[in-house]
């Protein structure tokens, strides 16, 4: 099973064009593995980004050098997907 | 029974199937489940049909599940099943409603995918199927149809997330829908459900001229989402696919509208802004309750506005 350990969502807003074409860039590389669960759109508009724990750092670093501001919208991707995980084996057992 | 069905939980892939049938044994005037095809590992496509009588009514047709890894659809169309089956005889706008057209619903509709989700990858967005000359894996099932396809609002890259396949309806969990939709000949409504990001969308998504029918599509989101919003407060925006988010190519419900399906809607649910698909289960019913109304309100629109 695939882990996403220290995985974060970032939560990105572009204030222009020019930001989301670069966002968009950024998506396509593949050495990066990132993976948008809301895509850019528009100026203003927040888009997600999950990026790879290894990708972090130069993903920060590109946000940063380019003004594009984020926030982190999940910290940990993994320790979200094992609470669920614990919860649905409590509902499991619940159900029996 | 259903009692011991935990709507509040998410579930495994089996465990769903094995509630059609509950409910279909529970409702068996009412509900009756189909097989429209199978998905690329051969998982059956199961369709829950609800009718009450006659023949080739005009049809409803609800998705959930295209994107697998956006679980609270697929558990949002089980409660929604549930409460079509128990409030029909019950709820005025129901009975009206199933009195006089069949619901055709597909709550896992890449099952391949949901079943990934719980084996091997929990983000998995897509189908399962091998692309030749290539390592990546699978098609974004909401890109692959026969509208609009292959533009710029998909991929041609089999890694990338809205990878459009190689050709339309190369998906049999498409194919199979395309299929019956075209096979039936009646349906009047599309309403494909995804998550998050709270929007409800109707075409175009490939092209940026507006349907014909633009307004009364927009004055019906319009109504939907103030309902749905009167629920919790949930505030969702509304308008065409290009106008609302952007270029989208090969989706449902460009296809449904070219091909005749006037009412056709996509839900993009709620994530209240912190956990993204991994929405906790505690808002399973919270989500499907407020999207209840929003559903009864294009469903009764299109039975009193018949065409």
């Amino acid at each position: 099973e695939q882990l996403f350990v220290g995985d974060q969502v970032l939560r990105i807003t572009a204030s222009n064009e020019k930001q989301i074409a670069l966002l968009r860039a950024l998506g396509e590389r593949e050495d990066l593995q990132l993976d948008f669960w809301r895509d850019p759109t528009k100026a203003g508009h927040p888009s997600d980004l999950r990026v790879p724990f290894p990708s972090l750092q130069a993903v920060k670093i590109f946000l940063e050098s380019h003004g594009i501001s984020y926030s982190i919208m999940i910290k940990d991707v993994q320790q979200l997907l094992d609470e669920e995980k614990k919860i649905m084996l409590l509902s499991k057992e619940r159900e029996r | 029974s259903t009692s011991t069905f935990d709507f509040a939980s998410y579930h495994t892939l089996d465990e769903i199937y094995n509630w059609l049938d509950t409910l279909v044994a529970n409702h068996p005037g009412l509900v009756s489940k189909i097989q429209i095809g199978e998905s690329y590992e051969k998982r059956p496509l199961y369709v829950l049909k609800f009718s009450t009588g006659g023949s080739n009514r005009p049809a409803i047709w609800l998705d959930t599940g295209i994107h697998s890894r956006e679980w609270v659809t697929q558990a949002t169309g089980v409660w929604t099943a549930n409460k079509l089956a128990e409030e029909y005889g019950r709820d005025p706008s129901i009975t009206a409603i199933l009195d006089s057209m069949d619901i055709f619903f597909e709550i896992v509709t890449n099952p391949d995918g949901y079943a990934f989700t719980h084996s091997s990858n929990r983000l998995w967005r897509k189908t399962r199927s091998i692309n030749a000359g290539s390592s990546c894996i699978g098609v974004d099932p909401n890109r692959n149809w026969d509208a609009g396809f292959g533009g710029s609002g998909s991929s041609g890259s089999p890694c990338s997330e809205t990878y459009r396949g190689p050709y339309a309806h190369s998906e049999s969990e498409v194919k199979s829908i395309v299929d019956f939709i075209l096979g039936h000949g009646n349906v009047k409504a599309l309403i494909s459900i995804h998550s998050y990001s709270q929007m409800l969308m109707f075409p175009y998504g490939y092209k940026s001229e507006p349907a014909p029918d633009f307004q009364e599509l927009n004055e019906l989101a319009k109504k939907a989402v103030n309902d749905l919003a009167a629920v919790y407060g949930t505030k969702y925006t509304y308008g065409s696919i290009i106008d609302t988010i952007y270029v989208a190519s090969g989706t449902t419900v460009d296809w449904a509208y070219d091909n005749g399906v006037k009412y056709s809607y996509t839900f993009e649910l709620r994530d209240t802004g912190r956990y993204g698909f991994l929405l906790p289960s505690s808002q399973i019913i919270p989500t499907a309750t407020e999207t209840w109304p929003a559903l009864l309100d294009i469903m009764l629109h299109v039975q009193q506005h018949p065409y």
